[in-house]
């Protein structure tokens, strides 16, 4: 049996959020530890993965590993019917379930509504992921990268990131004209969540495609910060921390110049 | 022009 009960059911439905429009089912492998979901876009062009450790939950109980094959379109119109502050509970038989119950409880007890979704059988890839030293992390307000991933796609369909020791710039151009954010490597850390850190091994310069940004960003709501990992010629990682019990990590490719 | 890279060209199918 695997059954697993979280406090804030805000925290469920602020993850199905957070990628239900880039994958659209998924695999939601259950252990001992944690509850991990790796999905990639069709094109395989952007991937992300979450991580929810087993401390995130009230109650915990996985006797076996289970994964459960989830359609996020029909788990996010479950989580439409949960408040931020019902308890959300996931009950799966851990024997090749078929089907997967939610159950919500509202905060004064007076309420409890139950579904079943029907999981999906997928046979997606999986990808290996390699642990990468990274030659820049820019952390950030996870707000104004949504702003800025925002304003630039009036521009362009592309964002220009070059990181140097003190500032990191977003560049895009298109028929409109050009565009450059710079954001300057914050002096003094007093509210984490309006300084911008850079730390760098070696400038970088990469061009990513913003429609995918602006769909990573849709996890802004899970932290007040987000941070950027780059090296040249390799994929961006942003990454969403989930308190400190789990992430959204999404990958993005680079776009090659010819 | 660019081209738009994929994930596969970077990462390994497990």
């Amino acid at each position: 049996m695997f059954e697993a009960k979280l406090q804030q059911g805000g925290l469920l439905k602020k993850i199905l959020e957070s990628v239900k429009d880039l994958v659209v089912d998924g695999l939601w492998d259950c252990d001992g530890a944690a509850i991990t979901l790796q999905g990639m876009d069709s094109s395989h062009v952007a991937l992300v993965e979450m991580l929810l450790r087993a401390e995130a939950f009230e109650h915990y109980r996985c006797d076996r590993n289970v994964t459960l094959g989830m359609n996020h379109n029909h788990l996010s119109k479950i989580l439409k019917c949960a408040n931020n502050d019902d308890i959300v509970i996931l009950k799966a038989a851990d024997q090749n379930p078929d089907s997967c119950s939610l159950i919500l409880e509202s905060k004064n007890g007076e309420k409890t509504s139950d579904f079943v979704v029907s999981l999906v059988r997928i046979d997606t890839d999986q990808l290996g992921i390699p642990e990468t030293e990274y030659s820049a992390h820019v952390k950030m307000s996870s707000g104004e990268f949504q702003r800025i991933c925002r304003d630039l796609s009036q521009f362009g369909d592309a964002v220009q990131i070059t990181c140097s020791k003190q500032d990191v710039k977003f560049s895009s151009s298109g028929e409109t004209g050009k565009a450059n954010i710079t954001l300057t490597h914050s002096a003094t850390v007093d509210k984490e969540e309006e300084s911008v850190t850079v730390d760098l091994k070696e400038p970088v310069d990469l061009t990513f495609a913003l429609r995918f940004l602006n769909l990573f960003t849709k996890a802004t709501p899970i932290s007040d910060t987000v941070t950027l990992s780059l090296s040249q010629e390799a994929p961006l990682v942003v990454e969403y921390k989930i308190g400190d019990s789990g992430h959204i990590r999404y990958f993005l490719a680079p776009k090659i110049q010819e | 022009g660019a081209t738009q890279g994929r994930l596969d060209s970077f990462f390994t199918v497990v």
